[in-house]
Order: structure tokens, then C-alpha cells, then sequence
């Protein structure tokens, strides 16, 4: 299984419908500072599911949709889709692709989709059950987390751990 | 719950002494739980000795060396439970030129079973890449993407 | 005291505005302190606006903003009373190339009235650099510093 | 007033006597990872007076001393020097170079000299009062300040504007 497509509009810093064709192996996404690289990874990981504004860096959840530029107003709404090429049938779906699609209104509402279905957010979470992705620790490795591991609190360390087991 | 976490942990334990010495060609790694603890509880000790260094306290290690440990040790918990994908944002930043490239070498023995998607400033990493995509903003404030050719 | 910390805040302040848009050729910075506190106990509050980009918490600025704002500001802090030299460890590390070039002219702005020693492994910074030294642990785990030619 | 030479014998990874002379202007120090970069920027903290095992990355004070190598024992003292040089007159003593000198013993002894003469850690302090130099913040800026200093605790930033006041 692996990521062959990612789809923002919307989230962040990405004002204009953005598709990002991706293959197995290794893909580097280069840039200057400030362009929106962590912008990238932070839209993987919501679409996954996560919860935790401060792993989103922000204070409220409505903060990941586009805010404004210059010369744009602010969105009423951020949408992201990942596209799970399911070849190895890890997931247990009888789809050769599945499509996970979050979407996020001004408002607070907000909504999942599993193939264009709306599901709950526990539908994705099962889905990935047991598979090692989903929105927790080691499938995003920061450098801030080089600190947290090896650091004297233990408590940060345990996490990854049983997360594995 | 104990007997999985025991399990799992054994299973970190031998990962990381390979991973160990696959970044840092040779030296030596270990993880141990705290003694006559609940292993459900305990404290997970970390012991790391870069090659023809004496044992020394984690803290004492550089930055880069610190940098490399942790990597290592996060391959091994990922090795027991493979992730599909796998996304690395900028964990290169303190490494020298030798070890960006013994970086490469392991994250392309690994991209065999797993995908990466790694964000960096550093020009070597990017040789290692098979895709390339460039992020601008032009437009002030809105972020675009761009494949770039490699050579 | 509180006179003290006031003019020493203001004086901050107003050099967190110049060394911001020196770094960021551009934009806007302030600081503030909390309301209606004792001036001794109050928050620090930081605002930070890189060039061409809308009003933000501090939090969604990039790493590599982040870590420039950081340094306008202890240079802001630096210049209240400014010390007769400066170590920098690394600081360079999250920068890209365009910034790195802005970095290293605005450092050498101010090598003119303080004396810089800087701990870097990109090769733009040690450009700027007038001496050089590479330290070395040809004995394993002992280490010796060499002075490097810098053509 | 400037940094003119730096001699180390026995700290952290230092096993022989380094002299480092130094100029004014922008001096780099370039190196492979853990080959002892840091150590030298410690050994400056050091001399100035640090008390902080956390500054220097230690357990307790004696860490600091040359632990042994593969093919070296332990030592039983470190010594660094520093010295200074007085052209503007800014430290209140009449020579125009100043030389600063800590010696720490295995058994825990340690002693602080200036142009040679044996005096109190007060006496070093006193010398850099109102100067900015001193162990204290912001004359050694690390990677990891900028987090505390960005970061959401306020103390952590205090500490730096009180210091400056
Ligand atoms: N909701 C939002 N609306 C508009 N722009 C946003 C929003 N949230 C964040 N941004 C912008 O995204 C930028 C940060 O992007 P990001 O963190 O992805 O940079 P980066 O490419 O990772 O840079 P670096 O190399 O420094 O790490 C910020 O400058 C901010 O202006
Ligand atoms: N008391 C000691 N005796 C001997 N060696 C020591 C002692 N304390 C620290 N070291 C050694 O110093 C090394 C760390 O050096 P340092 O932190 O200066 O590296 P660095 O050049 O800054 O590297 P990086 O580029 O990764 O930051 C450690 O590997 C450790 O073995
Ligand atoms: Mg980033
Ligand atoms: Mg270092």
C-alpha cells in the first residue's frame, strides 16, 4: 500500500485547489522558508484524522483554513483528500483505491468521507486500526521530536513505545 | 497488555542495535526498562555509544550525534509495526556532510518496503529522491507546487 | 527596578523593529506587555509579520521564520547592552539559502563594534567568516583544532 | 574589548593543551558532527563562571574533565584559560590584557585565577558586572533558545529582557 495522491483546497496556506501525484519510493518537497512545506505534512495529518490543534500548530481547529493574503479574502472552508493505492489489501476494503476526504467549515462543522460516503470519524480510525498509520507519532518524524525522545521525561518516550506494541 | 509491551519491546530492542550501527557504521545501542518496575510502567533507558567513543550519559552526546540516535531508535519502533508511509521534515538539519549521506543510503535500503516523503533543505538528501516537488509562493501568501526535474 | 525594566523594554522594542526588517528585508515586529499587570510580572507578548504575509499568531510561522525572528530579537535584546563578544551554535541550521545570504550580511553589519565566534556547518556562513578553524578527532575521541585556509 | 586567545587542557574532549588565538570580527568554527565544536563553546561558558551542569550537559561538574578514550586514561584536572583584551577599557583593571583562568580537580576542588593570581568566582563576577559578558544568556545564542524564547512560556523570555535591564 502507499499514498498516490494528495489533494488540497483550502488548508493553510493553499488558497487554490493544489493535486500532488505521488509514487512509492522517496519524494522530496524542497522550497524556501515560509512557502508552506510543514504546510504539506500538517494536511496529511489532518485528513488522517488528528485531533490536536497543537500538533497543527495552531489555537483552534477553524485556523487551518485559509486565512487571506494581500490580495485574496479568507475561505469559508478547507478540504483535503488522500488517495490509498490499497494494492498489498492492507486495508480491509474490497477497493483496489480508497479515497479519505476531511472537510472543515468556518463554522465548526465538519465532515469525513470514505470514497465520497460520509462516514464518522471512527470509521477512518478503524480503518486503520493495527496498520501503523493514522494520525499518531512515528509515521511524522520532526526534528522537535528528536528532543522529545531522547530527553530525561519519560513520559514522551513511553508513548512511542506503546504505540508499537 | 503486559506480554504485547514486553513483546514489542524486545522486538525495539533488537531493531535498534541494528539500526544503530546501520547510521552510525559500527558503535554500539541498547534500550532497557527500569529494574523491579511494572514493565507497563517503568522507564525506558536509553544507551548510545557513537564508534571509538568511551560510554558516556546521553546528554553528553552532539547534536548530530543526538539527531542520528533518535532516528535510529524511531526506525526501530517502525520496524516492528511497518507504517505504509513514512514522512521525514527536516531531521537532516544537524547532521554533516558524511552522515547526510550514510542518511541516504538507509533511507533508500528502507524505501524498498516503505514510502517517504521527505522535506529538506539539504542538496544531498534530494539526490536520494525519485520525485522532486518544489514549493513557491509566488503569489504572496498562497502556496503553489511544482515538479521539479531532477538534473 | 520598574523604570529600569521599562526604558530597558522600550529601548528592545524599538531595535526589535529595525534588526526585524533587517532580517526579513521587510515586514513588521513588536512587543508588548500585558495589560493592566505590574510592568515586573507582566507577559511578554510577541508579534511577528514576515514580508507580504497577513497578521498571525506566532505559532504559524514557519520553522525557518521562527527561528530569524528569534535572532532579531536576542540581537534586539543584544544591543540594549551590548556584550563584547557573541557565540552562535548552529543557529543557521533551519535557514534556507536566501536567508542564510541575509543572515550572514546583517552578522557582518555588526562584526564592526562586537566580535563574533560562529559554530556553523553551511559552507555561505563560513564564507563570511574572516578566520576559520576545523576541529578535528584524527585520535578517536580526542579533539584538535587546525586552522583552515579559507580560498 | 575582544577574546585574544583561548587555551584548553582537559575539558570534555580537549585530552591536549589547545591554544586558540582569536580576532575581532566574525570567527567560524566548522567540523563533523560530534567532533567537539560545542565543547569549546562549554569551555567559554565555563570559564566565565557557569555554574549550571544543565548549561554544560553534565550530570554534575566533574563530567567536564576528559573522561578517557580508547587509547588514553581519564586526567584528573581541566583547566581553561581565557583572555581578554582591555583596549576600550571596559573591565576596571589597569592591565590591557586580562587572562581568566578555572582549574577543576577530580576530588571536587576548583579554583578561579586572574593574570595568575588566585581569587573568589564573587571577584570574576564583579569584574563583568554591567558588561554583558558573564555566563549568562545572550552572549551564547543556541538552536534550542529559539524555541524557549518563541515558545509559550513567558519565564523563559523574562529571564532574557530582566538580564538586558
Ligand atoms: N490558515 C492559514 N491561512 C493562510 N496562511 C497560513 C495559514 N496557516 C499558516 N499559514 C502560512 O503558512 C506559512 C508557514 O508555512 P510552513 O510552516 O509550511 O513553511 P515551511 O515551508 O515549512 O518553511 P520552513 O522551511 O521555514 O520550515 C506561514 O508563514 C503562514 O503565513
Ligand atoms: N568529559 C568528556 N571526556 C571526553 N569526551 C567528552 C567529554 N564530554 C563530552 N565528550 C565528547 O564530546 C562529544 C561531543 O562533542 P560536541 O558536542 O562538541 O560535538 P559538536 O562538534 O558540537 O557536534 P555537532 O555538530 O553534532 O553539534 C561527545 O561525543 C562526547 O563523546
Ligand atoms: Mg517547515
Ligand atoms: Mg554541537
Amino acid at each position: 500500500m502507499y499514498l498516490s495522491k494528495l489533494e488540497i483546497f483550502g488548508f493553510k496556506s493553499f488558497a487554490t485547489k493544489t493535486v500532488v501525484p505521488l509514487r512509492p519510493g522517496i519524494t522530496s518537497i524542497v522550497g524556501p522558508n515560509g512557502c508552506g512545506k510543514t504546510n504539506i505534512v500538517d494536511a496529511i495529518r489532518w485528513v488522517l484524522g488528528e485531533q490536536r490543534t497543537s500538533m497543527l500548530r495552531t489555537e483552534k481547529m477553524q485556523d487551518i483554513i485559509f486565512n487571506g493574503s494581500k490580495n485574496r479574502k479568507r475561505l469559508n472552508y478547507a478540504e483535503v483528500s488522500l488517495t490509498l493505492h490499497n494494492n498489498k489489501g492492507i486495508l480491509p476494503v474490497e477497493y483496489t483505491d480508497v479515497v479519505i476526504t476531511r472537510r472543515l467549515y468556518r463554522d465548526g462543522d465538519s465532515e469525513y468521507l470514505l470514497n465520497k460516503n460520509v462516514v464518522r470519524l471512527k470509521d477512518i480510525n478503524d480503518l486503520f486500526m493495527d496498520t501503523g498509520m493514522g494520525p499518531d507519532a512515528y509515521s511524522v518524524i520532526e526534528l522537535k521530536m528528536v528532543d522529545d525522545l531522547l530527553s530525561e521525561d519519560p513520559v514522551e518516550r513511553r508513548k512511542l513505545f506503546e504505540e508499537a506494541a | 497488555a503486559r506480554i504485547q509491551f514486553l513483546e514489542a519491546f524486545e522486538k525495539i530492542r533488537d531493531n535498534f542495535h541494528r539500526t544503530f550501527s546501520m547510521y552510525f557504521e559500527g558503535g554500539e545501542a541498547d534500550l532497557s526498562l527500569q529494574e523491579n518496575e511494572d514493565p507497563l510502567e517503568a522507564k525506558i533507558e536509553i544507551y548510545a555509544r557513537p564508534p571509538g567513543k568511551r560510554n558516556q550519559a546521553l546528554k553528553q552526546l552532539s547534536g548530530g550525534e543526538k539527531a542520528l540516535t533518535a532516528i535510529a531508535l524511531l526506525f526501530a519502533i517502525y520496524l516492528v509495526k511497518p507504517s505504509p508511509f513514512c514522512i521525514l521534515d527536516e531531521v537532516d538539519a544537524p547532521l554533516d556532510d558524511a552522515n547526510i549521506k550514510r542518511f541516504s543510503t538507509v533511507l533508500s535500503k528502507f524505501a524498498e518496503d516503505t514510502q517517504f516523503i521527505v522535506v529538506t533543505h539539504n542538496k544531498d538528501t534530494m539526490k536520494s529522491a525519485g520525485t522532486l516537488y518544489g514549493v513557491t509562493m509566488e503569489e504572496v501568501g498562497v502556496s503553489k507546487i511544482v515538479s521539479v526535474n531532477l538534473n
